[in-house]
């Protein structure tokens, strides 16, 4: 016989107080799992923002990665460009006196321009052979002389502009102002030849020349040479001379693309001006270069840490 | 990683995020600026 019953040893004598301890620990234990879960879930929350936040940093840190390279190219672009422009103002302020048989050259236009230019009255496709032969000329010579004579060929350009047949003045409208210090009446071409110079001169070194055609009377034919150093007094109708430093630019207008030739000139030399200008802008904004470079620095450091 | 790392780690990212913004606003405005200028 069990004495215990009888004498009720219980040796568990709450039995039913145990039962909700039981449920306290267990309570407990599904508050920290919560709490746990919690926290889990905020700290995957903020590994997913992390990832997000640093996949954009990286867009961002790749874009302006892109934006230093080409402000580099434009910035050594247009070193090039300042490089070239000081030989071409020094080139066109020394006289030249050495070849007096050419009237031009007493009027100071380059060797050879004028050649190219008289013989520009017989006809189009004669003018274009020996704008070609003038351009191969220039070539060879380029090939010895790169700097002076390179960067000289690349400025005639010869444009041809409808006129009335009834006006005299010889005056080619291009948004630029032109001083007049020449005419003179050539051998091939009963009309005179009127001679100008950028109103910016001496400091602007662009020359005109312009001549009535020979075979088609309706047409003035505009020889620029040189490349203007300024913004003409209205740019947006544009400047014919065209500022886009390419090799000599001749525009045959007589078929009726003048407008397209002038477009394509005035887009040339809007570009030319743009990238000028943001390359200086850029230079000059030190809190921009030093922050890309900090950015891009940093960038360096974090990759190399990686 | 402890959540508060992951917080200070998110803000300092955030604020890089931020002054890279800045700079490409930066220089999208100088972009405009010459563009204006030219037409």
């Amino acid at each position: 016989m069990d004495c215990s019953s009888f004498l009720d040893l219980n040796t568990n004598p709450f039995p039913e107080k145990l039962l909700p301890k039981e449920e306290v620990s267990v309570s407990v234990s599904t508050q920290l799992k919560r709490k746990w879960l919690e926290q889990d879930e905020s700290a995957s929350e903020l590994r997913e923002e992390l990832n997000r936040v640093n996949s954009e940093n990286k867009l961002l840190t790749e874009k302006l990665a892109t934006v230093y390279q080409n402000y580099y190219a434009l910035h050594h672009h247009l070193e090039k460009l300042q490089s070239r422009r000081s030989p071409e103002i020094d080139q066109t302020e020394q006289p030249i006196k050495k070849r007096k048989q050419d009237p031009d050259e007493l009027l100071g236009f380059p060797i050879g321009l004028s050649s190219g230019i008289t013989e520009n009255s017989s006809s189009n496709e004669d003018h274009h052979h020996h704008q070609q032969q003038h351009e191969q000329k220039n070539q060879l010579l380029s090939c010895k002389r790169p700097v002076t004579d390179s960067f000289n060929k690349a400025k005639v350009s010869t444009v041809y502009v409808p006129t009335d047949t009834s006006d005299t003045s010889l005056t080619v409208k291009d948004g630029f102002q032109w001083r007049k210090y020449g005419q003179k009446v050539t051998r091939d071409n009963p009309s005179p030849r009127a001679y100008f110079r950028c109103s910016f001169a001496p400091s602007c070194p662009v020359k005109k020349k312009v001549q009535r055609s020979a075979e088609d009377p309706s047409l003035l034919v505009a020889t620029y040479e040189g490349t203007h150093n300024h913004l003409g007094p209205n740019a947006s109708e544009g400047d014919v001379t065209s500022q886009n430093g390419s090799n000599t630019v001749t525009l045959d207008l007589v078929h009726g693309n003048h407008r397209l030739g002038l477009e394509k000139n005035e887009r040339n030399s809007m570009q030319e001006v743009l990238v000028q200008q943001m390359a200086s802008s850029l230079t000059k904004d030190s809190k921009f270069t030093a922050a890309l470079a900090a950015a891009i620095s940093g960038r360096l450091m974090e990759q190399s840490r990686t | 990683p402890p959540t508060s790392a992951l917080v200070e780690e998110l803000n300092r990212v955030s604020a890089e995020n931020k002054k890279l913004s800045e700079m490409l606003t930066l220089m999208c405005d100088n972009y405009n600026v010459l563009r204006k200028q030219l037409v």
